[in-house]
């Protein structure tokens, strides 16, 4: 269990996902 | 010239004891008994003639309990927070190799050993014969740790940070406190990105302060550096954070141990860009030693 | 990139036979410190997507050495060294590539000796990549997890009445190999914002070269039996084409639309196929999007073709309704590209629905509004579109071998005139060779009529 604990993630947008770098 | 000894100290229930490895100065690496806080500390001295039927004259034989701290600018002064004695035999002579038992009950440790850059924390058993020219003295160093129970506030950090117009990121680590088997489990959220990183690590930062007021010195040594993140990211993305202490060779945070030196630690963020440039944010933690099991 | 490659490939090699050596002599510590090394060349920026193709080739061909090495460890009886302990240890290397790559070793090793953790496992390989953002590593990672998967993955029903397991079903296979996609996607869109855009040809070359790797997530989807009918309408094929579409870059829609029509059945695209052409009309305006359509009715009219069913029955229907939207929306397409898609669908209506005229019918009243809506009255013949309607209209006469049948085509005639002379003469021409070759008898007079007004260039 301590090997694969991980904080929840908030969910990318697809807009981000896909947008140009900044 | 005369008569001389050799000193033995043997501690009762070894087997049973945990070792532990200490990095002396000279780097060389020497294996310790661990003893805790309140526990007995017993076993027997014995004392060897090197030349046969020769006596040794003494003043006296005694053993030593003596917790001490070491700062290595002042190599000379030791401030010793506790100190026991138990007189092991009158002054007389000693005509045959003879072994004296000894034990320090319910001996008080309130601090934990610690090596370190400009300070050593020690807890050692000495046992001098006195004599009248030179004593003969022996010593055998323990190892004190100091455990602690869980904390019962042990919140998450989370903050976000940025530069204006350029980085901004949210970083959260589950705790703020952590053992030194523990797992730092967090993650990196990109609010804004508008630089061209190249990677992103954690190092654990220890800072070793010592001395007081305007002879304050802080040393830091970076225990760690652990990378998280390969290539540029982009806006909302979520880098995971997970960093097995175990893995590394650190000590519970200590502050202001006897009013001598204090150690503490840090997590370094770090990004760095294309151009090496880097953007940090420390945060400090706090590090503790949790009971093994079989210990408790 | 030989001299750099070559040097890469002497310290994999290096490195793999010290790592062979340690594992021979049971020091499995020594053995990872080796891989570990050998896995840091694959940190390199300086290597092009071919070289580090190679040598990405190179040392996960090594890697599976090890894996050997821990499957057949772990598996003795009484071994004192537990697997969790080794999924921890590796994770305490300092670097992220050489680390993962480890991880995703181990956790292989994991699943396949004790699978009660598989489910926790998959997802947690999947969401630790994300540490690497860099397009050409993090593609290549990905890419490894999803070979080391692929004979893992669950593949048991999924059940909403069953209690979940800790092995996992197919939806936690798609669940993963939806998320590696999505991920890959990002990555390979993202390599065209790399570099200066003097070098955007090269890097257009270079992400051709990579296609391969994300396609590759289709492949595996296309291989879990399990995925029911249902399972594709809602989650495999929207999860697929929320990607798609979302993404923005040509080059990246068109092969995974192509991709999706070549990896999945052809069931299931019929099943799914006005989801999938509604697609098609909000793709970049770069996509070729009649080449993705003309691919589908062509395999969906053989295949329609051999099964006849309830189900195929709408296939016209929907094609030719989905083609006047898309070609509604996507106003940059060319005008012989519209005709072209009404040539495809006329051989889809005359593969499958022979006897249906009215759909042939269709087709020429659906290219008649494509002109009158582009306000063209006259194609020119020697035009790209002149040939594609010369094409459309031939098929008819070369498929009912009878200009009285096609003369009960409304719509064919207001076609004819929108060629101009020389265009019509050929059509004209077709008309009357046709009538000679099959012996057609024109025995009314409105036929006559009707027949010299077709062929009136070569009258008048």
């Amino acid at each position: 269990i301590e090997a694969t604990r991980r904080l929840n993630v908030k969910k990318q947008t697809l807009d981000d996902a896909y947008a140009a770098p900044a | 010239f005369g008569q001389s000894a050799d000193i033995d100290i043997v501690l009762d229930g070894t087997e049973n004891r945990q070792r532990v490895g200490v990095k002396t100065e000279d780097g060389k690496k020497e294996g310790y008994l661990v003893y805790y806080d309140g526990e007995s500390v017993s076993g027997k001295v014995n004392i060897t003639l090197k030349k046969p039927g020769y006596k040794l004259e003494h003043q006296g034989i005694k053993i030593e309990f003596s917790g001490q701290i070491e700062l290595y600018y002042d190599r000379g002064n030791h401030y010793e927070f506790t100190s026991l004695t138990k007189e092991l035999a009158r002054p007389g002579e000693l005509t045959q190799n003879t072994s004296y038992p000894f034990e320090f009950l319910n001996v008080e440790k309130p601090f934990e050993s610690y090596t370190g850059s400009n300070v050593r924390l020690r807890y050692l058993l000495r046992v001098t014969i006195v004599r009248r020219i030179s004593d003969t003295v022996k010593e055998l160093d323990l190892v004190v740790h100091t455990l602690s129970s869980y904390p019962d506030m042990n919140n998450s950090i989370k903050m976000e940070v940025g530069i204006e117009d350029c980085l901004h990121i949210e970083f959260e680590y589950n705790k703020c406190k952590y053992h030194l088997k523990d797992v730092i489990v967090g993650k990196i959220y990109f609010l804004l990105v508008r630089i061209k990183l190249k990677h992103m690590e954690i190092a654990i930062i220890k800072k070793e302060t010592t001395g007081t007021g305007a002879n304050m010195f802080t040393e830091s040594d970076t225990i760690a550096k652990y990378e998280i993140m390969d290539g540029a990211p982009v806006r909302g993305e979520s880098i995971p954070i997970r960093v097995f202490l175990a893995g590394y060779e650190l000590t519970p945070t200590m502050k202001d141990i006897n009013k001598k030196f204090s150690v503490k630690y840090y997590l370094n963020l770090v990004l760095m860009d294309e151009e090496d440039r880097r953007y940090f944010k420390q945060q400090e933690i706090t590090l503790w030693r949790k009971g093994e099991k079989a210990h408790s | 990139q030989e001299k750099l490659l070559e040097e890469a490939m002497t310290n994999v090699r290096f490195q793999a036979h010290q790592m062979k050596m340690s594992l021979d002599k049971q020091k499995l510590m020594d053995g990872l410190k080796h891989a570990s090394s050998m896995l840091s060349e694959l940190r390199t920026s300086l290597l092009s997507p071919k070289s580090y193709y190679e040598l990405y080739m190179t040392i996960t061909d090594e890697l599976r050495y090890l894996e050997s090495y821990l499957l057949e460890e772990f598996r003795k009886e009484q071994k004192d060294r537990k697997i969790p302990d080794l999924y921890e240890i590796v994770q305490y290397a300092g670097n992220i590539v050489p680390r993962l790559y480890l991880l995703i070793t181990v956790g292989l090793v994991h699943i396949q000796t004790n699978s009660s953790s598989k489910k926790d496992l998959m997802k947690d390989l999947v969401e630790m990549c994300r540490g690497v953002q860099h397009p050409l590593r993090g593609l290549f990672l990905r890419n490894y997890l999803l070979q080391c998967m692929r004979n893992v993955l669950p593949d048991t029903p999924d059940d909403p009445n069953a209690a979940e397991t800790p092995e996992g079903t197919v939806r936690d296979s798609i669940d993963f190999v939806l998320m590696n996609f999505a991920e890959m996607n990002k990555l390979w869109v993202r390599m065209q914002h790399q570099g200066h855009s003097r070098e955007r040809e090269r890097r257009e070359q270079e992400r051709e070269e990579l296609k391969i790797l994300v396609g590759t997530n289709l492949v595996r989807l296309s291989q879990l039996d399990s995925v029911s009918l249902d399972l594709y309408k809602k989650l495999v094929l929207p999860g697929i084409l929320e990607q798609v579409v979302s993404c923005r870059d040509a080059i990246a829609q068109e092969y995974l639309m192509e991709c999706i029509i070549q990896v999945f059945p052809d069931e299931l695209h019929l099943a799914t196929l006005s989801a999938f052409l509604k697609s098609c009309s909000e793709l970049q305006a770069g996509v070729n999007v009649k080449n993705v359509i003309i691919s589908l009715m062509n395999r969906l009219a053989t295949f329609t073709q051999k099964n006849p069913s309830p189900e195929t029955a709408q296939l016209f229907d929907i094609f030719s309704d989905q083609i006047a939207s898309i070609i509604q929306c996507r106003h940059e397409m060319l005008v012989e590209d519209m005709v072209s898609l009404e040539v495809s669908l006329l051989d889809l209506a005359l593969k499958c629905y022979p006897d249906r005229i009215d759909y042939v019918d269709k087709v020429m009243e659906s290219t008649v509004a494509i002109f009158e809506k582009l306000s063209l009255d006259r194609i020119e013949y020697y035009s790209a579109t002149s040939r594609e309607l010369t094409r459309l209209m031939k098929i008819p006469i070369d498929e009912y071998n009878d200009v009285l049948r096609v003369l009960e085509l409304e719509h064919y005639i207001r076609l004819l005139v929108c060629f101009d002379y020389q265009g019509r003469s050929a059509i004209a021409s077709a008309l009357v060779n046709s009538a000679l070759e099959n012996g057609t008898l024109i025995s009314t007079p409105e036929q006559v009529d009707a027949i010299l007004s077709m062929i009136s260039p070569m009258v008048t």
